[in-house]
């Protein structure tokens, strides 16, 4: 997966970071202090698409499948998506002053790719 | 990428190239955590919870690792903790800090509230009270051990019919935290959709050895009664695995 880094138009991860004391949420969120909230952008030329190992996923197994059936979805755009998330674990208070911990699977995007 | 004003804007699929303004994009991502977090808004704190208390109950739980970021880390078989990226439950754990309205010397009842909203899907797979004991420094005449008995009672909250719980010996060498297992009683709370959970609680013996329970007291904040509850989402505990 690439970064961007403002170079590359290809598709690429994106660091978005998000300091919840900066938006007032860490009166009732103790851990993290911040979230990434990583999103995928940029383009997805032909030849990226579903080339196995850059992006292997379940949309790119599903498009490979069209495509040996002669038909061929979206014609030759491929999206940008995230092929890689990780669990996020967050400790807050709730309503009721209890202490939540909670591991939420697939809200970080470690890695993005074209399918 | 931008296109250059002589250019058309290429064709592309609706995740690539634009990029939505700042702002918008930061509200997506609050509604994005509230929605994973199966909570409607941000929870109203209007009051801070006593840092000893919370620290106490942080530092007793047996989770896993957790990074700065909120990545966690998971212990594996041998031992090394490794990020846990393929975690696929859901699962939560919930401290709650008891709150208590009646105090005898032999009896406390200790109330505890929590709200399964927002979460309605939780199912309850551990649960145990937190009880610290704690020895006067005069109990020392009756030799170094120390054996009480205690008793937890789940009260009704309609009614004021009780039954046992847990009944318990305890060994006590010195002031320590006990445990007291409530799975099965904190699972019909949430199965009911109640918020409330009525304890009594009874030691036998503590007076004889001059041990004492500590309860809701100013001065021990860091030894208040908590329950710490483990669930994770009901609709995974009876998942069939093909891989």
């Amino acid at each position: 997966g690439l970064e961007c880094d403002g170079r590359t138009s290809l598709c690429c991860r994106q660091q978005f970071y998000i300091d919840f004391r900066l938006i007032g949420w860490n009166d009732w969120i103790i851990a993290p202090s911040g979230y990434y909230g990583n999103y995928c952008e940029g383009s997805c030329p032909a030849y990226l698409a579903g080339v196995p190992g850059s992006a292997s996923s379940f949309h790119t197994a599903v498009v490979n499948q069209y495509r040996m059936r002669g038909l061929n979805p979206g014609a030759v755009n491929s999206c940008c998506i995230p092929t890689k998330l990780s669990t996020m674990s967050m400790l807050y208070f709730d309503d009721e002053y209890n202490i939540v911990k909670r591991d939420v699977p697939n809200m970080i995007v470690e890695e993005c790719g074209c399918a | 990428s931008p296109a250059r004003p002589t250019e058309q804007p290429q064709d592309t699929c609706s995740s690539c190239g634009s990029r939505a303004p700042e702002r918008d994009f930061l509200e997506a991502v609050k509604r994005h955590i509230l929605s994973r977090l199966q909570l409607r808004q941000r929870p109203n704190i209007t009051h801070a919870v006593p840092k000893a208390a919370m620290v106490t109950a942080l530092r007793k739980l047996h989770a896993g690792k957790v990074r700065e970021d909120g990545r966690v880390e998971i212990p594996s078989l041998d031992g090394h903790a490794t990020p846990g990226p393929d975690l696929q439950e859901q699962s939560s754990e919930i401290i709650s800090f008891a709150e208590t309205d009646d105090l005898t010397a032999s009896r406390v009842r200790l109330a505890f509230m929590i709200s399964n909203e927002g979460n309605q899907n939780l199912f309850v797979f551990q649960a145990n009270l937190w009880l610290y004991l704690k020895l006067l420094p005069y109990s020392s005449g009756k030799g170094s051990r120390r054996k009480v008995r205690v008793k937890v009672h789940f009260q009704e909250p309609d009614n004021s019919s009780r039954w046992n719980l847990v009944d318990k010996k305890v060994d006590l060498k010195r002031s320590a935290w006990h445990t007291f297992p409530l799975t099965a009683a904190v699972r019909e709370l949430f199965e009911k959709r109640e918020r409330r959970l009525n304890l009594e609680v009874q030691c036998e013996g503590c007076e004889d050895y001059a041990v004492v329970p500590v309860y809701v007291e100013p001065g021990e904040e860091s030894h208040r009664p908590f329950l710490v509850v483990r669930a994770r989402q009901a609709d995974n505990r009876h998942r069939i695995r093909k891989r």
